[in-house]
């Protein structure tokens, strides 16, 4: 990896994208990136896309991190994601099995105009930083304006409130471009895992309303072995279910526009911790919040690559 | 100092409305104090029982917290002053000194 490139603090923007841009001089093998868009302030949204490549049919996995600007440990693990995948990859036979199997499409800072604004500016925005023409209020919050039961429960209609819904579905450009990315490669991306924090949670569909998805079973199955997988790297207890009822109702979430898409595992995680530090959850526990959450990741992609 | 010290003195606090109606006056006081939500994300989650983490301004915070008491809703401090632990969790400073 980038020598010197530190995985245990958070990094601004720049600092990740350069690294984005090095990963993909150096590993060409494993690792190629580009761009799918541009945000509403003009920055690239960069993807980067791990495995080994293949003239064979390979589905995929989507994972994001960064949607909200202020949970900077999701950026975190998106990088240690990748970092230990290409360390890993000779020596841990999962994980060359994963990447043998599968591609994964890595999307280190979804919300990039957000993230860079709380780096520089305000430490705990949350939302995009789109401007809106009636009112002093900017930003859009990226999880709920995606097109699922857009606007209803749980999201705003207001501009200045933190859960504003967007003036229509896929009004920011940054959602826009990754479900054009996602719609495009429905058929074989077969799972979607979105990181934020904090609540330690492992939360699968639906968000925007009290019902059981079809294939309840094996999702369920799947978060159960994540979270005891999670709990046996330092004994972190991580409560899984449905969002709607193990979180709270929301609509216009990408989790739930990505299953309703046909991907059939569809999570999001909220990483460490409960609230003691909340989203200024201190470099020295990002080793720990990442290293049980890989086991969490490995765990259902294996999951994936079996029949259930 | 990071973020030129604006969050000096400013507090995370949680408390958890043991009755609906404790819970409408905490929607009220988040609605007029505009508070930075941490958890829930929105205002409208707030009912009896939700655990609430609500970061309050220092210039704020006096009185919003005597509002709290006169209302009779308990609350816990979870993070005292929200600049220093922004700093010490942080290896920011330390970068920049060196640079």
């Amino acid at each position: 990896s980038l020598p010197g490139y530190s995985y245990e603090v958070y990094h601004s923007l720049e600092e990740i994208q350069n690294w984005m841009h090095h990963l993909n001089k150096t590993h060409s093998g494993l690792i190629h990136m580009f761009s799918i868009g541009k945000s509403y302030e003009g920055r690239s949204l960069f993807i980067l896309k791990l495995g080994r490549r293949s003239r064979a049919y390979k589905r995929a996995v989507w994972i994001d991190c960064g949607i909200h600007a202020r949970e900077w440990i999701g950026p975190a693990f998106c990088q240690w994601f990748v970092k230990e995948v290409l360390q890993t990859y000779r020596s841990d036979p999962a994980i060359r099995k994963m990447l043998n199997h599968l591609y994964f499409y890595i999307m280190p800072v979804f919300n990039v105009d957000g993230y860079h604004f709380s780096w520089t500016n305000d430490r705990f925005w949350r939302k995009t930083r789109s401007r809106n023409s009636r009112f002093r209020c900017r930003g859009v919050d990226a999880n709920r304006n995606w097109k699922v039961k857009w606007c209803d429960e749980g999201a705003s209609f207001h501009p200045c409130d933190d859960t504003y819904c967007g003036p229509f579905p896929e009004s920011e450009p940054e959602v826009k471009a990754v479900a054009h990315f996602l719609r495009k490669r429905k058929k074989h991306i077969r799972a979607y895992l979105s990181f934020h924090a904090y609540a330690q949670m492992l939360l699968y569909p639906y968000s925007y309303k009290y019902a059981t998805i079809p294939n309840f079973s094996c999702v369920e199955s799947a978060a159960y072995n994540a979270v005891n997988a999670i709990h046996s790297a330092y004994g972190v207890r991580y409560r899984y279910g449905p969002a709607s009822s193990t979180l709270y109702v929301s609509s216009g979430s990408s989790m739930d526009w990505a299953y309703k898409n046909g991907i059939p595992y569809a999570f999001a995680f909220e990483l460490r911790d409960t609230g003691h530090f909340g989203f200024l959850l201190p470099e020295s526990l990002i080793k720990p919040t990442c290293t049980e959450t890989m086991l969490a990741v490995k765990n259902i992609t294996m999951h994936l690559l079996k029949k259930c | 100092y990071l973020y030129n010290n604006r969050y000096a003195g400013d507090k995370v606090i949680r408390l958890v409305p043991e009755t609906e109606g404790k819970a409408h006056v905490l929607k009220n006081v988040c609605h007029q104090f505009k508070v930075d939500l941490w958890q829930p994300s929105s205002i409208s989650y707030i009912s009896e029982g939700t655990v609430t983490d609500v970061h309050i301004p220092q210039n704020g915070s006096q009185i919003l917290l005597a509002f709290l008491q006169q209302a009779n809703i308990q609350y816990t401090v979870l993070i005292a002053d929200l600049q220093k632990t922004l700093e010490k969790g942080s290896s920011l400073k330390a970068q920049r000194k060196r640079r």
